[in-house]
């Protein structure tokens, strides 16, 4: 899985995932990267977020469209948000994976309860940030 | 708290990715890729573009790099097929599009954007979705151009143990 947050120069959010899916899935299984709100998800009023995992526990938990309530209603930043659902909630469910995210303010939050995520980043007169193991 | 007025964050996937798995060619293969969708993304907020053009242009340039599970490079089923997902969402407005099951499409992304900006539904799939992409002039490719040696590799080792795999496990499933 792929995807991308940006927030531009006018405060504008967006969010991208594409997939492939799993290795060896079920012909006709469905992720969470098309699903508006579990895998992909952008408002202005909280945050773009797109995730990567096991798409299945990502469902469940609607992570994407969550964090962006949590920043919305309980006012929690959002490190604080993606904390609870990458770190507390999705591993009570065993889900494994991870996700990029950007607010209408600050640096991207990039987090992930796997060894590793494929990742990068980059904000307006910072250098590049590219990683891949913990 | 940095107030910095763009922003551009990606991934490429993830899993139990293990040093000890990944070659030093294919580490390097990786991030090379990850810079690439990088630049492409903040070539279009660095001239005071639209988020929404960075993503879009981020993710093409991942499905397009058959490193990653996306696009060419995806993973394939348990019948060897391929079949591809993808969405976008524009913070402006709530406005989303989404498709699920393409085989021929080349980029779904960009149909995933047509669908949002062009078509009176969120989500399109399967046949419609590819027929929907045929009406707009998208670009289609032969399934077998989606297909990479690595990928069906990696589908003969899941079948043998009935797994199914997240993005990277142990450098194999990508």
């Amino acid at each position: 899985t792929v995807g991308a947050v940006a927030r531009d120069m006018g405060g504008n959010l967006a969010a991208a995932t594409s997939t492939g899916g799993m290795t060896n899935k079920a012909p006709g299984r469905v992720g969470d990267a098309p699903l508006i709100g579990a895998g992909t998800y952008a408002s202005n009023r909280g945050c773009a977020v797109s995730a990567t995992g096991h798409g299945e526990m990502f469902i469940r938990l609607t992570v994407a469209r969550d964090i962006a309530a949590m920043m919305e209603y309980l006012g929690l930043d959002l490190e604080e948000a993606v904390r609870r659902k990458v770190h507390d909630e999705l591993p009570a469910l065993e889900g494994a994976g991870g996700l990029i995210a950007v607010g209408p303010e600050g640096l991207p939050v990039l987090s992930f309860n796997t060894p590793g995520m494929y990742r990068a980043s980059r904000c307006a007169g910072e250098s590049e940030q590219i990683a891949i193991f913990e | 708290m940095n107030n910095t007025p763009w922003a551009l964050a990606l991934h490429g996937g993830a899993g139990t990715i293990l040093r000890s798995k990944l070659t030093k060619q294919e580490e390097a293969r990786f991030r090379e890729g990850l810079a690439d969708a990088l630049r492409a993304g903040t070539a279009v907020l660095e001239k005071g573009g639209a988020a929404i053009d960075a993503v879009e242009r981020t993710v093409i340039a991942l499905e397009e790099n058959p490193m990653f599970n996306a696009g060419r490079g995806s993973v394939l089923t348990s019948e060897g097929g391929i079949e591809m997902d993808a969405a976008i969402m524009d913070g402006r407005n709530l406005d989303a599009g989404a498709v699920i099951g393409l085989n021929t499409v080349r980029n779904p992304i960009s149909l995933a954007r047509l669908v949002m900006e062009k078509n009176d539904h969120v989500v399109l799939a399967g046949k419609g979705a590819e027929a929907f992409a045929r009406e707009r002039g998208l670009q289609s490719m032969p399934t077998d151009w989606f297909v990479t040696e690595r990928r069906r590799n990696q589908l003969e080792e899941a079948r043998k143990t009935q797994a199914v795999s997240l993005d990277h496990n142990d450098g194999k499933y990508g």
